[in-house]
């Protein structure tokens, strides 16, 4: 029996959401530690993988391991449904064929139920080796959304370098080139929300497919923060801690010259 | 502007 109750109900619809662009199904693997996702976008370029602390949820007991296979289309048409104060509860028998959904209203007039039949998913699971990345760059979410959404206006890639001077995004296309540099400010009184925090061990410079951060971006509204991890010819992190609840974090494979 | 490498040129399969 599996069963995890949520009084933040809105966190799984924005987990979701911040999901489905890149992945179309996936496995929600439950344990009695709390839910974990890997999953790759369909043209294998990046990576998503997200963690939900059992002591996150207000209720959490899952007596057997499983995966959960969940056409996420489907759950975010289902969490459309749940308001933005409802308490959501999930529920799966230990061999049962679907999942179910309960969402109370917050003062328990009104409550709806739905159920999603079970998907069998032959995804591959990847070991993450952990980087110890040369550069990380730690910054409002919704600062980066905009300058993701502000280039891709100009081109399809984008060149993140970090350097003494900050961090530059950089990008070119046919109707022209485009540049944002953002400083480290934390020696400036700027308030927590605006605050970039610059960490560098040597400068780096790699080429992204902005496409696939615009989706990243996505997972704003999860949180304040972003941290974006980056060293030579490895794929970049680019994580969101969803604070006492866990994180999602994507990694994007850069794009390298011949 | 670069080639798109895939991601699991970068993680080894479990």
């Amino acid at each position: 029996m599996f069963e995890a109750r949520l009084t933040k109900g809105e966190l799984i619809k924005k987990v979701i959401e911040a999901l489905k662009d890149l992945v179309t199904e996936a496995n929600f693997d439950i344990s009695a530690t709390g839910i974990q996702l890997q999953a790759m976008d369909s043209s294998h370029v990046s990576l998503c993988a997200l963690q939900m602390k059992a002591e996150g949820f207000d209720h959490f007991r899952c007596d057997r391991s499983m995966p959960l296979g969940i056409n996420l289309s489907s759950m975010s048409k289902v969490l459309k449904c749940c308001n933005k104060d409802d308490i959501v509860t999930l529920k799966a028998e230990d061999d049962g064929d679907s999942i179910n959904f309960m969402f109370e209203s917050k003062d328990q007039d009104k409550i709806s139920d739905f159920e999603l039949k079970l998907m069998d998913i032959d995804s591959e699971h990847f070991g993450i080796p952990d980087t110890d990345y040369k550069a990380t760059v730690t910054m409002s979410a919704s600062e980066f959304t905009r300058i993701c959404n502000d280039l891709s206006i100009l081109g399809e890639t984008v060149a993140i370098s970090v350097g003494k001077d900050g961090v530059r995004f950089s990008v070119s296309g046919e109707m022209g080139t485009g540049n944002m540099t953002v400083r480290d400010n934390t020696s400036s009184d700027t308030k927590e929300a605006d605050r970039v925090e610059i960490d560098m061990e040597e400068p780096v410079n790699l080429n992204f497919a902005l496409r696939y951060l615009k989706s990243f971006a996505k997972a704003a509204p999860l949180t304040d923060r972003v941290s974006l991890c980056l060293s030579r010819d490895v794929p970049l992190l680019v994580k969101y801690e969803i604070p006492e609840f866990g994180s999602l974090s994507y990694y994007l494979a850069p794009k390298i010259d011949d | 502007k670069g080639n798109q490498v895939r991601i699991e040129n970068f993680f080894a399969a479990k």
